[in-house]
């Protein structure tokens, strides 16, 4: 049995590099860039936190050596071993990782006889915070050497990776790849850590809704993953469809940007041209790069041709690359490419049949169908139809929120996916890999 | 297979206590390995690396031994290959 991998019971951890490659092409600031890269890749998924340091007091000393450099593993000249890190839990050297100085670093070199700086630093930092080699082929632990992993800016890691290490750190609040985080707070005090999550304890916050017994202002698909948003909350299912948290995060936390008075918004939608993210409340909008919004925001929703009031719901459908946009009985049809309503619009009966004549808000999913979403159910139009499928609405909560009889269990512990597969799983069960991300948010 | 030559064995046993395979030989005594716990070791390692579980040193698992790869160990320094089941 191996022994309990040992974590960093801190979450911020500074990191150096004390030693730089002798002979090697790539420059100190370029090996500098490669080394924050590669930590930000488990800093984006987990609580931790990794900033640079000047001194020698660094939890995470990066050396690149030669041969025998004074510790258990001495290197072996070009190839065999290339690095190695140190374990959470080592007396001398805990978190350290040695770069084999003989070898030929590079970054995204076609070169075979190069060795990826950016794919070697993920695996050996992965050590340093308490993962251990495993077999399987496709994880960035594996101790193998398998060449570059490509753009460190777009790296995502596999996931049995990111499952191994939310269970040893839990899952970062912060819920997208490219947040950013070191934008500032926002001005509004930090908010209290959450009260532990036990019952007897003090009750939850009055204002967080209950994902198993609500409906949602707006759902939508957002690089991939989809959002729940409800209130000033929502839940995110990562593209395979695992919810991430079983608490909502806190909108304003995340999306910065927002004010603060924002008490929930309308709808939410990815464009399909530049992937920015829009959201609407009432007659105003904002249009978000990644979880930022961007200057010169809200606007008024005119700039859609849409009239005052504001939309229900607004989705993409990359059928036709367009944008639908509904409010009460009505749509319209905004064309992406030339940003302007198409002509007829707005009208009354939409492309597809079976659907509820009012909507919350709808969203292309992975699988290619569209969902539209009213109250607690959702209708699924498979693609290429036009035809909500038979069988429908279900109850949301069950489908995507793993509530098991959302009426019955307000609460909604985790409770399997029913008879029907999730739409996020597609036929699998949640503990297909032998994993559960169980995930505490406090 | 052909037997494997003097050197790819000296080559493989000195690679498998390395990675955690076999103990690391005992330096007083010498120890020397017994041919089941050299095909034991030799079978976890091709699991662990995903190959065919031959448990001789053929050549597939020799260039895998020969592949640059992470200096730690694959197993737990004290989990020799026989408790891996």
């Amino acid at each position: 049995q191996a022994p309990a991998p040992a974590t960093w019971n801190r979450r911020s951890l500074s990191w150096r590099v004390r030693t730089f490659p002798r002979d090697s092409p790539l420059g100190r600031d370029t090996v500098r860039a490669l080394m924050h890269y590669a930590l930000k890749v488990w800093s984006d998924i987990t609580p931790l936190n990794f900033h640079e340091v000047a001194g020698s007091a660094a939890d995470i000393q990066i050396d690149f050596s030669k041969a025998d450099h004074n510790d258990a593993y001495p290197f072996d000249g070009p190839g065999g071993a290339v690095a190695h890190a140190f374990l959470p839990g080592d007396q001398l050297s805990a978190g350290d990782a040695h770069f084999d100085d003989d070898e030929s670093w590079a970054f995204r070199s076609p070169d075979t006889h190069d060795m990826d700086l950016f794919a070697v630093a993920v695996h050996e930092f992965g050590h340093a915070i308490g993962l251990s080699h495993v077999a399987a082929a496709s994880s960035i632990m594996q101790p193998y050497y398998q060449g570059p992993v490509g753009d460190p800016l777009h790296y995502r890691l596999p996931y049995e990776d990111r499952v191994r290490v939310w269970q040893l750190y839990g899952v970062r609040e912060s819920v997208s790849p490219t947040a950013q985080p070191d934008t500032p707070e926002p001005e509004e005090p930090p908010l209290p850590p959450e009260p532990p999550n036990n019952r007897s304890g003090t009750p939850p916050r009055k204002d967080v809704p209950l994902r198993c017994s609500t409906d949602f202002d707006a759902v939508a698909q957002i690089r991939g993953e989809a959002f729940f948003f409800k209130g000033r909350y929502f839940w995110r299912l990562t593209r395979d469809g695992h919810l991430v948290s079983l608490q909502p995060a806190q909108m304003h936390r995340f999306w910065r940007g927002l004010p603060l008075h924002l008490d929930g918004v309308d709808a939410v939608f990815e464009r399909t041209s530049d992937h920015k993210i829009v959201f609407f409340k009432g007659d105003r909008y904002w249009v978000f790069k990644d979880n930022n919004v961007e200057e010169g925001y809200p606007r008024p929703v005119s700039d859609f041709g849409l009239p005052p009031g504001g939309v229900d719901a607004a989705f993409s459908w990359a059928h036709n690359d367009k944008t639908y946009f509904f409010k009460d009985q009505l749509y319209w049809r905004f064309d992406e490419h030339t940003r302007r309503m198409d002509p007829g619009h707005p009208a009354r009966s939409p492309p597809w049949r079976g659907i509820p004549s009012t909507l919350d808000d709808a969203m292309r999913w992975s699988d290619g169908a569209a969902y539209f979403f009213r109250g607690q159910e959702y209708w699924k139009v498979v693609e290429g139809e036009l035809e909500a499928a038979p069988g429908y609405p279900r109850s949301t909560a069950r489908d995507w929120l793993v509530c098991t009889d959302p009426q019955a269990d307000p609460e909604g512990e985790d409770g399997e996916a029913g008879a029907h597969a999730r739409p996020g799983q597609r036929g699998q069960s949640r503990s297909e890999d032998g994993f559960e991300v169980c995930s505490c948010t406090s | 297979a052909p037997a494997p030559r003097a050197e790819d064995l000296s080559l493989g046993v000195e690679w498998l206590s390395r990675f955690g395979y076999l103990p690391p030989a005992d330096p007083t005594t010498g120890q020397l390995q017994t041919q089941e716990e050299l095909s034991k070791a030799i079978a976890a390692m091709q699991r662990f690396g995903g190959l065919e579980t031959t448990g001789i040193l053929d050549e597939a698992t020799l260039a895998l031994m020969k592949t640059p790869r992470c200096s730690l160990p694959d197993l737990p320094a004290a989990a020799p290959a026989r408790r891996r089941r």
